[in-house]
């Protein structure tokens, strides 16, 4: 899942 | 959150300051493409929709809040306030060139065909090629101004950075997204030119000027 980078990151 | 990340963060941060102080101090916003400001504040505004959806950290929130309120008082800045220094005769990039592909590609190559993904993917594709009318402008007068380079230099680092974030996430984390990836690539093949001269020439002390 790309759930992290969508959120997380800038 | 690894030093990578941090520092490209930071970086990014860095150039978004730079931009607002070169303005501010000044009084004048020579040089600058507005074309590229708009498509900057409509990259946060796309990506950080989800600072309504869900919540990361204070950091995250608070990083997301500054870039997005950085980008529209630049906006402000090159519209209104300081209108009359703004070189709007070298600043014809045709951004409809970028908008209508980056849109056609953010529908056709996605993780999720859902709004706020489709938002989130047409973000970072534009944000790859939203430095164009900046750079354009530059090749067009064929000189920056050094403070404009300082600002193009961190604002180009910050993706390569995050893209050693990226190497980094993908080996201990064993995670990766191949859109953001491709789109940073691409980013930061557009700033490889920019750094070259970045070195050779500011970093010794001397003015961006482009041959003739």
């Amino acid at each position: 899942s790309n759930e992290p980078l969508r959120h997380d990151e800038l | 959150m690894n030093v990578f990340r941090l520092t490209g963060d930071l970086s990014h941060l860095a150039a978004i300051i730079i931009l607002l102080l070169k303005i501010w101090k000044t009084r004048s916003c020579a040089g600058i493409s507005g074309k590229s400001q708009i498509l900057f504040a409509v990259v946060f505004t796309s990506r950080y929709l989800d600072l309504l959806t869900s919540f990361i950290s204070l950091y995250n929130t608070s990083m997301k809040v500054i870039y997005i309120g950085c980008a529209y008082a630049t906006l402000y800045f090159v519209y209104m306030k300081f209108k009359a220094t703004y070189d709007g005769n070298h600043d014809t990039f045709r951004v409809e060139f970028l908008l209508v592909p980056v849109g056609g590609l953010s529908f056709l190559v996605n993780h999720d065909f859902s709004p706020l993904e489709i938002l989130w993917t047409f973000s970072i594709y534009l944000e790859s090629v939203a430095i164009l009318p900046q750079l354009f402008m530059i090749s067009k007068t064929g000189e920056a101004e050094t403070i404009t380079t300082h600002y193009l230099f961190f604002l180009g680092l910050y993706r390569a950075l995050y893209l050693f974030n990226w190497i980094w996430r993908f080996y201990f984390e064993g995670f990766f997204d191949m859109i953001a990836i491709v789109a940073g690539l691409v980013q930061t093949i557009l700033y490889c030119d920019f750094f070259y001269l970045y070195i050779t020439k500011v970093l010794k002390g001397k003015k961006l000027s482009l041959p003739a």
